[in-house]
C-alpha cells in the first residue's frame, strides 16, 4: 500500500453493541476496513469483537485511523496502548 | 490471604451460600499458576452448567473444578524471553489475586515463616477463570478488550481487573468500555483504583458503571530489628526473610565507601544504588544506606545486609533481595552517629516479625485519590478494601521480588498495591452475588458501598477522596436492606447529560435510545450511592439529587433519613420517611444539599435508618 509499516499503529476500533442475530463478524470489519484501506485489508486486522460487544483491531496510519472515526457504525477510534499493573 | 479477611470480619465459618460453588470470578490479569495448593479441585464438582467457556491450554497446562477455564491474549507481535505463550503466571501477580479472591482454605500457608496462618480467598468454594492479558511488557488495550468480549459471553458473574493508564474519556478507554458491557449484562467490574497517590485527583479507573477500589492496611504490619554492638535496637519495616542467626557484623555507611574507580562519590554512594559500592570496604558487612533500593547495589558490593532510610513509607513494607530493614530517618541519623563514635562498629538484622497496626485500617500513601479527574460530581474511589502486605498465592516461576540475585522461588509471596484490595472487593461483590444471583451489578456495587464500615478522617486526611463510601464489609452487604440500583438506560441518560450524542449512544446500546430533553439525565440525578458537587472555593452552591432506593430487606419496613451535616453544608431530604409494604418496592426522594465552600472539601452523610439496616451513603462536597 506503500505505506511503511512504522507508520502504522494499533488502534482500536470501537463500534457498540453486538449487533443482533447472526453476525460475521471478521467479514463485516475486514470490509468496513477495505473502505479505508483498500485491498488487502484482512493483512491489517489484528483481531474482531464480537461476542459480547461490536468492534475490531487494526493497523491504521493516522489518515485511516480519521476515515474510519466518520464512518457509520463507529463510536470510537483509539490507540492500542500499554496498562500496568497496579 | 491469612489475615486481611478476618480483620473485616469476615471469618472462615461466616455463612455461606449453597449457590457458592457456582460463582464464576473472571481474573484479567497475568494468568495463574495452577498447581498452587490454593487452587486445588479436592471436593469441587464439574463446572456450572452456566458456564461457556474453555481452557486454552497447552501440555504445561491444564484446567480443574476450580480453575475451571483459562485463555491468554498476544495480540501483537512475539512473546518475550522469560515468558509462556499460555495461560500460566511468569509473573505471579494473576496468581496472587485470583487466590484472593477465590483461593481455597491452605492451612500453615506463610513466605519462609513470615505471614504463617490459613491462607484463603474471599470465596473458597468459587470457581476462577483465567484470561491472561499481562505480559512483561504491560497489558495492552486490544488485549483487555478482547478478554472482556470473551469473559462476559463465558459467564462469569463478576469480573476483577487490576491494571490501570491514565486518564481518559469513557468510550476511548478499554477498560470502561469493557466493564460499560458486563454491567449490561450484569456482570460488576470490579477495578484497583490506582497507585498514584497521595496525589489529588489520580484515580485512574472512575467511569460509574464499575467499581473503583482504593488500598488500606490491615491490623498486621511487618518489622525487621535492627539490633547494634553498642545494645540498641531500632524498629524498621521490611519484610525480612532472611535469618543472621543474630550474628553481629561490621557495618559501614555507604557514604564512605564509594567505588571511585568508576567514578563514584560518596554524595552518590550514599544511596548504595548498582556500582556506587567499593566491594572491597563493603564485602561482609553490613550497609547503611540513605535510600531504600532493592538492594542490587549493596549485594553487587558483597554486602551481607543493607539497613534503609526512608521519609516517606510508614505503613508499608517491601521485600529485598538481601537482608534489609527500612528505618526512618530520625534511626538512620542515630545509627550513623554510632557508626561515627564506635571503633568497631556492628550490628545486625533480625527477621521480620508481626505487630499489631493499632491504626489500621488507614488508606495507604500509594493508593489513588479523587476526586474524580472526567466526572467530578462522581465521587471515585467507591470504597477502600486491604490492599497492605496481603500474603497470597505466587506463581511458581517468579522469585519473591522478581530482581536478579534473588532466588527465593515462594509458594506464598505477600505484596502491597491497590491490584491487591480489588479482588478482595471482587471477592465480597461475588459473596453477595452468591446469596442474591438475580441482583444488577449495581444493586451489588450499592449494597457494598451503602454497608461499608465508615473511616476515620483523622487518620485520613483526604477523607472520601482516600476511601470513598468507606471499608468494605462482605457480611453486612449481603443485607444491605434498600439499594440504588441502576441500568443501562440510567448511564444512557447520565451519558447523554455528559455531552454524548444519540448516535454514538444508540450504537454503545444497540437500541434506538435517544438523547432528548427527557433522557438528558444530569450528572446529580444517576443512582448513584453516594453524593457529589463540587464548585469555586469561597462560593456557595445548592444541588438536589433525584434518587430511588429499592427495598430488598424487610417486607414491610419504614426508613427515617439520618442526615450528618458539618459546617459549610446544609442538607435536606424530602420525603425524609420511607415506608415499605413489600420486598422490590421502589421509593423516591430528593436530597438538596447547600454548601459554601469554606474549605476545599466537606463532607457529611445520609443514612435511611429502620432499625435494622443502616443504608449510608456520604455527601461530598469539594473545590473544583
Amino acid at each position: 500500500h506503500g505505506t511503511p509499516e512504522t507508520d502504522r499503529k494499533t488502534f482500536i476500533v470501537y463500534m457498540g453493541d453486538r449487533p443482533k442475530g447472526d453476525f460475521s463478524a471478521t467479514a463485516f470489519h475486514t470490509s468496513m476496513l477495505q473502505e479505508v484501506v483498500g485491498s488487502g485489508a484482512s493483512d491489517f486486522l489484528v483481531h474482531s469483537y464480537h461476542r459480547s460487544f461490536n468492534g475490531f483491531v487494526a493497523k491504521l496510519t493516522e489518515e485511516e485511523k480519521q476515515k474510519l472515526e466518520g464512518m457509520e457504525g463507529v463510536v470510537s477510534v483509539f490507540p492500542s496502548e500499554k496498562k500496568k499493573l497496579h | 490471604t491469612t489475615r486481611s479477611w478476618n480483620f473485616m470480619g469476615f471469618p472462615l465459618n461466616v455463612t455461606r451460600s449453597t449457590y457458592e460453588s457456582d460463582i464464576i470470578i473472571g481474573m484479567l490479569d497475568s494468568g495463574i499458576w495452577p498447581e498452587s495448593e490454593s487452587f486445588n479441585d479436592k471436593g469441587f464438582g464439574p463446572p456450572p452448567t452456566k458456564w461457556k467457556g474453555i481452557c486454552q491450554g497447552s501440555s504445561n497446562f491444564t484446567c480443574n473444578n476450580k480453575v475451571i477455564g483459562a485463555r491468554y491474549y498476544h495480540s501483537e507481535g512475539e512473546v518475550g524471553p522469560g515468558e509462556i505463550a499460555s495461560p500460566r503466571d511468569s509473573e505471579g501477580h494473576g496468581t496472587h489475586t485470583a487466590s484472593t479472591a477465590a483461593g481455597d482454605v491452605v492451612s500453615h500457608a506463610s513466605l519462609l515463616g513470615v505471614a504463617s496462618g490459613t491462607a484463603r480467598g474471599g470465596l473458597p468454594s468459587a470457581r476462577i477463570a483465567v484470561y491472561k492479558i499481562c505480559w512483561s511488557d504491560g497489558c495492552s488495550d486490544a488485549d483487555i478488550l478482547a478478554a472482556f468480549d470473551d469473559a462476559i459471553a463465558d459467564g462469569v458473574d463478576v469480573i476483577s481487573l487490576s491494571v490501570g493508564g491514565w486518564p481518559l474519556d469513557y468510550f476511548q478507554d478499554s477498560i470502561a468500555i469493557g466493564a460499560f458491557h458486563s454491567m449490561k449484562n450484569g456482570i460488576l467490574t470490579s477495578n484497583s483504583a490506582g497507585n498514584s497517590g497521595p496525589r489529588s485527583e489520580s484515580v485512574l479507573n472512575f467511569s460509574p458503571w464499575a467499581l473503583s477500589v482504593a488500598a488500606s492496611t490491615i491490623d498486621r504490619k511487618f518489622v525487621s530489628q535492627v539490633k547494634l554492638g553498642n545494645g540498641a535496637i531500632y524498629e524498621g519495616l521490611s519484610i525480612n526473610t532472611f535469618d543472621l542467626g543474630n550474628t553481629m557484623y561490621p557495618i559501614i555507611y555507604g557514604g564512605e565507601a564509594p567505588n571511585q574507580t568508576a567514578g563514584y562519590e560518596g554524595i552518590s554512594s550514599r544511596l548504595c544504588t548498582s556500582g556506587s559500592l567499593n566491594k572491597t570496604l563493603v564485602e561482609g558487612k553490613i550497609v547503611l544506606c540513605d535510600a531504600a533500593t532493592i538492594g542490587s547495589g549493596a549485594i553487587a558490593a558483597g554486602a551481607v545486609g543493607s539497613i534503609m532510610q526512608n521519609g516517606f513509607f510508614k505503613d508499608l513494607a517491601s521485600s529485598y533481595i538481601l537482608p534489609a530493614s527500612v528505618l526512618r530517618m530520625s534511626d538512620g541519623a542515630d545509627i550513623l552517629q554510632y557508626l561515627n563514635s564506635a571503633s568497631e562498629p556492628t550490628a545486625t538484622i533480625l527477621k521480620s516479625i508481626e505487630i499489631k497496626d493499632e491504626l489500621a485500617p488507614a488508606v495507604v500513601i500509594f493508593s489513588s485519590r479523587g476526586p474524580n479527574p472526567l466526572t467530578r460530581d462522581i465521587l471515585k474511589p467507591d470504597l477502600t478494601a486491604p490492599g497492605v502486605d496481603i500474603l497470597a498465592a505466587w506463581s511458581g516461576a517468579s522469585t519473591v521480588t522478581g530482581y536478579e540475585g534473588d532466588n527465593r522461588f515462594v509458594q506464598y509471596n505477600i505484596i502491597s498495591g491497590t491490584s491487591m484490595s480489588c479482588p478482595h472487593a471482587s471477592g465480597a461483590a461475588a459473596y453477595v452475588k452468591s446469596f442474591h444471583p438475580t441482583w444488577s451489578s449495581d444493586a451489588i456495587k450499592s449494597a457494598l458501598m451503602t454497608t461499608a464500615y465508615p473511616m476515620n478522617p483523622d487518620k485520613n486526611p483526604d477523607a472520601e477522596f482516600a476511601y470513598g463510601s468507606g471499608h468494605i464489609n462482605p457480611i453486612k452487604a449481603t443485607d444491605p436492606g434498600l439499594v440504588y440500583d441502576a441500568g443501562e438506560i440510567d448511564y444512557v441518560k447520565f451519558l447523554c447529560g455528559q455531552g454524548y450524542g444519540t448516535r454514538q449512544l444508540q450504537l454503545v446500546t444497540g437500541d434506538q435510545s435517544a438523547c432528548s430533553a427527557e433522557t438528558n439525565g444530569t450528572v446529580w440525578d444517576l443512582n448513584y450511592p453516594s453524593y457529589t458537587l463540587s464548585t469555586k472555593y469561597g462560593e456557595s452552591i445548592t444541588r438536589t439529587f433525584q434518587r430511588t432506593v429499592t427495598n430488598v430487606g424487610s417486607q414491610i419496613s419504614t426508613y427515617k433519613a439520618i442526615i450528618n451535616a458539618p459546617a459549610g453544608l446544609k442538607i435536606q431530604v424530602q420525603p425524609s420517611v420511607l415506608s415499605f409494604q413489600s420486598l422490590g418496592q421502589k421509593q423516591s426522594f430528593v436530597v438538596t444539599v447547600e454548601a459554601t465552600m469554606i474549605k476545599t472539601m466537606i463532607s457529611g452523610s445520609l443514612v435511611w435508618d429502620d432499625g435494622l439496616h443502616q443504608v449510608r451513603s456520604p455527601i461530598v462536597a469539594h473545590v473544583t
